[in-house]
């Protein structure tokens, strides 16, 4: 399945405030692995996946997109995602990682390493799924 | 300020059903 998420939503620009589940607030830039994996375990509905990038490849469509493709959750379903060069994931352990680090730091100035096979980013789920 | 949620900086890829 192909998911198109919006744009380039304005919570991944530096210096925006991001409330966690237990209600603080911290810097989009300041987030940590721990900080996603403590929010989903208050959290009732929602529960992380680890996802892990199995492909990376210029989108057909538009020059300025890539096409990720994890393998997502203990099934390791296959989901494929078209997002712009510079849209964030979270990698555990790691922080925010892009197919374009260089337009992502210059956009949203959020600091940024490179997205690559092998990551494993933090995604939702919903807790009652099974 | 806006101030937006956590869960909204994490991508749902989760499959709608995984059986």
């Amino acid at each position: 399945s192909t998911v198109l998420p919006p744009s380039l939503p304005p919570y991944f620009i530096r210096g925006s405030i991001i409330q966690l589940a237990d209600g603080e607030l911290k810097r989009v830039e300041d987030l940590k692995t721990e900080d996603f994996i403590q929010s989903a375990e208050i959290s009732s509905e929602l529960k992380i996946d680890s996802s892990t990038v199995e492909r990376i490849e210029r989108s057909h469509t538009s020059p300025n997109f890539a096409v990720v493709q994890f393998s997502v959750g203990e099934h390791r379903t296959q989901v494929s995602v078209e997002v712009l060069l510079e849209y964030p994931f979270f990698v555990f352990g790691q922080g925010w990682s892009s197919c374009c680090p260089d337009r992502t730091t210059q956009l949203l100035e959020l600091p940024c390493t490179k997205l690559s096979v092998g990551d494993v980013c933090i995604s939702l789920t919903l807790k009652n799924l099974k | 300020v806006p101030v937006f949620p956590w869960h909204s900086l994490v991508p749902f890829l989760a499959p709608t059903q995984s059986d």
